[in-house]
């Protein structure tokens, strides 16, 4: 379902150039569950932003199912970011002016269902990261961990093919780290694909199989 | 060197109300190396919030130095928060717009301390935790557990008494948690006092003692 071919990626701004990723080539099955670990610094956020279609390559190429991404223009390149993938980023992203319900309900606000639908599904998805009661609260009102775990639902409510999550439990306590591994194992039982950049060695055991990032290079075991 | 008696914390903004520290009694000695551990939610943030005097108790007596807190003005608060405390945020809480080494001197500067003296020691700092090659970055141009480091850095730069640290290596690798924890315990073995809040048993077993947090009470073993 992915594929990069000789994928780099430079951060180049005058003062600051660092290269970030280094002739990065793999692919990920449909339905397939990868973890990706390496030291901070090494490149991981960078790929999975690429991977999720979030940022570009400098130069190389980057497939999904088969469609050369950087063929695509930016509404073809959103559209296929709101509908197939779901987001779990290593800082959060959530939104201050807004509650809990209405964070999670992001995905499917962009994808113009209904207000009641988007309601329901929102707060289904709280409870089932354990925020049921606390659905009114904005996030400077919840822990790291209650943030984090908005963050996670968010990710999940539009039912998407891809799963891509930076870190998604850094901020967790092993019990409820292990909650939310149950809960991603399951939606890959049900056929998504899952990516999961973790530093944690607990979590990556999950995985089908586990990448390595080291100074910006992929290696595979 | 610390101490608190049947502390009470209670958030009530109208619509939400939530008790998130219950009867909270306990001390602890000048140099000593305490973790705190607890479920998501538990109240570990709001409880170290107390501690660095970035919030009040809604009851109960609070004592750094046999002095009671509560009988404090904030500017008398604020001085010792910029002499005696150093706190490692679980959110980093940098600013934007300054680089590595600025953000990491901004408790030398409240201090008054020469613009000089300021830059060779947060440059200094920076090289501690690794990021001598990051200087003039940007937040955003940095990593996760890059931006955590720079949070940990700045909370060491005018050399603490007591050193609050919430979640310190939730974002590093095993390799880079273990660096700054030997950091940390060094400066523990030098006289000052840490406080080191975390979700990661590995991280709490360097410390003399270990609380645990549940439901907004504390436990001792
Ligand atoms: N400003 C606020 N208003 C209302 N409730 C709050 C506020 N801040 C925190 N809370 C609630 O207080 C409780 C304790 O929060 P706290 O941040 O101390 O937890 P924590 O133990 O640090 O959790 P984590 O491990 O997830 O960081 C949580 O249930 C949270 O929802
Ligand atoms: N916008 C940017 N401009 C310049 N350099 C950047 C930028 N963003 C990231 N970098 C650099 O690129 C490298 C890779 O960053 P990346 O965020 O991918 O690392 P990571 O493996 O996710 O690390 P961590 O485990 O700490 O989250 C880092 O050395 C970082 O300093
Ligand atoms: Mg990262
Ligand atoms: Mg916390």
């Amino acid at each position: 379902i992915i594929r990069m071919e000789a994928v780099n990626k430079v951060y180049d701004l005058g003062s600051v150039r660092v290269e970030a990723l280094k002739d990065i080539t793999f692919f990920i099955e449909e339905g397939e569950h990868v973890a990706i670990m390496g030291p901070s610094g090494s490149g991981k956020t960078t790929l999975l932003n690429l991977l999720g279609c979030l940022d570009r390559p400098t130069s190389g190429r980057y497939f999904i199912e088969n469609t050369e991404v950087s063929t695509l223009s930016d509404d073809a390149l959103s559209a296929i970011r709101g509908r197939r993938l779901g987001f779990i980023f290593q800082a959060y992203n959530l939104i201050p002016q807004l509650t809990v319900v209405e964070n999670i309900g992001i995905p499917l606000f962009y994808q113009g269902e209904a207000e009641r639908t988007i309601r329901e599904k929102s707060a289904e998805m709280a409870r089932l990261v354990g925020l049921g009661d606390r659905l009114s609260h904005r996030p400077t009102q919840l822990s790291g961990g209650q943030q984090q775990r908005v963050a996670i639902a968010r990710a999940l409510v539009n039912n998407p093919a891809v799963i891509l999550a930076d870190e998604p439990t850094g901020n967790l306590d092993s019990t409820t780290g292990r909650e939310i591994m149950n809960l991603l194992v399951e939606l890959n039982h049900q056929g998504k694909t899952l990516i999961i950049v973790t530093h944690d060695a607990s979590i990556a055991q999950y995985a089908h199989r586990i990448l390595r990032m080291l100074d910006a290079r992929l290696y595979e075991n």
